[in-house]
């Protein structure tokens, strides 16, 4: 879940 | 990963090609301020965390900064256009008739109604991924209308969507390789792709039968 709030892309 | 690399790319390709030929030619006949309009906000509202200094890499920082920096000034050209040349200024906003509200009220409610965390970061975020997925609508509702895309725009277009279409290739690489599945950002980016593959079905039928174009 954490993981997925990171919002790496663009 | 390569999907990824090549799909940011097209998409400051589609942006570049923009900036480049409004500030060559001074000219925005076909382009939708509505659309360009949406996109600022997209950009704002995803790229919040930019003001929480948690940056990820120099990378995501600088194209993050370059995409609002690019659209911001894309509407400043748009707008250097009413005073240079107020006939096609004035034919552009004429034909430029999507109503956004319909756009962005949904995209609110979505937001609300989808996302990872109820904080106004992430609500944001969502926000602009659902937005994104349908701002190109005010302009392929132009480009319907007048039954011709010039140059500008289709090359825009097409940029646009290449980067659309990579980022399914990325995502599906990303789950074999990192286990990772964000369902928001693939379910929007799939409507979005869904939307301009109606553009490209009818940019190939011109293209090779030659015919004038129209979107349904």
């Amino acid at each position: 879940e954490d993981k997925l709030l990171e919002h790496d892309e663009l | 990963n390569i999907f990824r690399i090549l799909g940011d790319l097209s998409h400051l390709a589609s942006i570049v090609i923009l900036l480049r030929t409004v500030q060559k030619t001074r000219q925005v006949d076909g382009i939708s301020l509505k659309t360009q309009l949406l996109y600022v906000l997209v950009f704002c509202t995803r790229y919040l965390d930019l003001l929480t200094f948690r940056w990820k890499s120099v990378y995501n920082t600088l194209m993050k900064m370059v995409f609002i920096g690019a659209s911001v000034r894309v509407i400043q050209l748009i707008q250097e256009c009413k005073t240079r040349n107020a006939v096609a200024y004035k034919d552009m906003m004429a034909r430029d008739t999507f109503q956004i509200k319909y756009l962005v009220g949904p995209c609110a409610i979505l937001a609300l109604v989808f996302n990872y965390k109820f904080t106004v970061l992430e609500l944001c975020w969502s926000f602009s991924l659902w937005l994104e997925s349908v701002a190109i609508l005010p302009q392929l509702f132009m480009l319907s209308r007048s039954g011709k895309a010039g140059t500008l725009t289709t090359h825009y277009i097409f940029a646009l969507g290449l980067y659309r279409a990579l980022y399914i290739p990325n995502w599906i690489w990303r789950y074999y390789t990192e286990g990772r599945l964000e369902k928001l950002s693939v379910f929007t980016g799939l409507l979005q792709t869904a939307l301009y593959s109606d553009f490209f079905y009818i940019y190939y039928k011109k293209v090779i039968k030659g015919a004038g174009f129209e979107l349904p």
